[in-house]
């Protein structure tokens, strides 16, 4: 463990808990698409395959459960929540996750480590985590404004994976033979999806007006 | 053997 990969992982998990904050104590999911918070729920349940057979650390379990509970507690709130699936744009949360799923999943098949159900399963993951955040993106492009819960929300998702960046650069020089190219590319493109995000976020930061993103 | 590379990454 270094401390880019903790400042990841504390980074990811305060996204996690910003918006159960928003969707728990506003009972509101404005602004948030479901389509998204569905993917981030299949990336975790296909990543953490190994939750009950591989045990790493205490921290690495009580972290697989936590983001696995929130991600599927999200998408339970804002499907089924009586008061907070009232404020869910279905109308205008329309992007065809679907069409995300499917062409990870044959790139999975395609582009792998080893051909293992398991392994095939967390690249997979890898790759539906990269795209996972477009229609969060497409939705913030409708809705003009864009809450303080919502921006921060996206900021924290995008700049976990940033730090993961810095982690793997670590880990490239401080451990032989830690190569893994399919993480990495799949981990830039991810972080690369939010940079028009990142800048107009950090204009109205500096110049403290609401966050909008153009049309 | 490769040693099985275990995930140690969330």
């Amino acid at each position: 463990m270094n401390i880019f990969r903790f400042a990841g992982d504390m980074t990811h998990l305060a996204s996690v808990l910003v918006l159960l904050l928003k969707i728990h104590t506003i009972k509101s999911c404005a602004g948030i698409s479901l389509k998204t918070q569905e993917l981030y729920a299949l990336v975790f349940a296909t990543r953490y395959l190994d939750l009950f057979t591989d045990y790493i650390s205490l921290y690495n379990t009580l972290m697989k459960l936590i983001f696995l509970g929130s991600s599927f507690s999200i998408v339970w709130y804002i499907r089924y929540h009586k008061i907070v699936r009232r404020s869910y744009d279905k109308d205008q949360d329309t992007f065809r996750h679907y069409f995300l799923v499917l062409p990870c999943l044959l790139l999975a098949l395609l582009i792998n480590e080893k051909f293992t159900f398991r392994e095939v399963m967390w690249t997979f993951s890898l790759y539906l985590e990269a795209v996972a955040i477009l229609p969060q993106l497409v939705l913030l492009q409708r809705t003009r404004n864009i809450d303080n819960l919502t921006g921060q929300y996206v900021f924290l998702l995008g700049a976990y994976r940033a730090l993961y960046i810095l982690n793997w650069i670590y880990r490239y020089f401080t451990e032989p033979h830690y190569v893994h190219w399919i993480t990495w590319i799949s981990g830039l493109v991810q972080t690369l999806l939010y940079a028009d995000f990142f800048y107009y976020y950090f204009q109205s930061w500096k110049n403290n007006v609401k966050l909008e993103l153009p049309a | 053997s490769e040693e099985e590379d275990v995930k140690d990454e969330l």
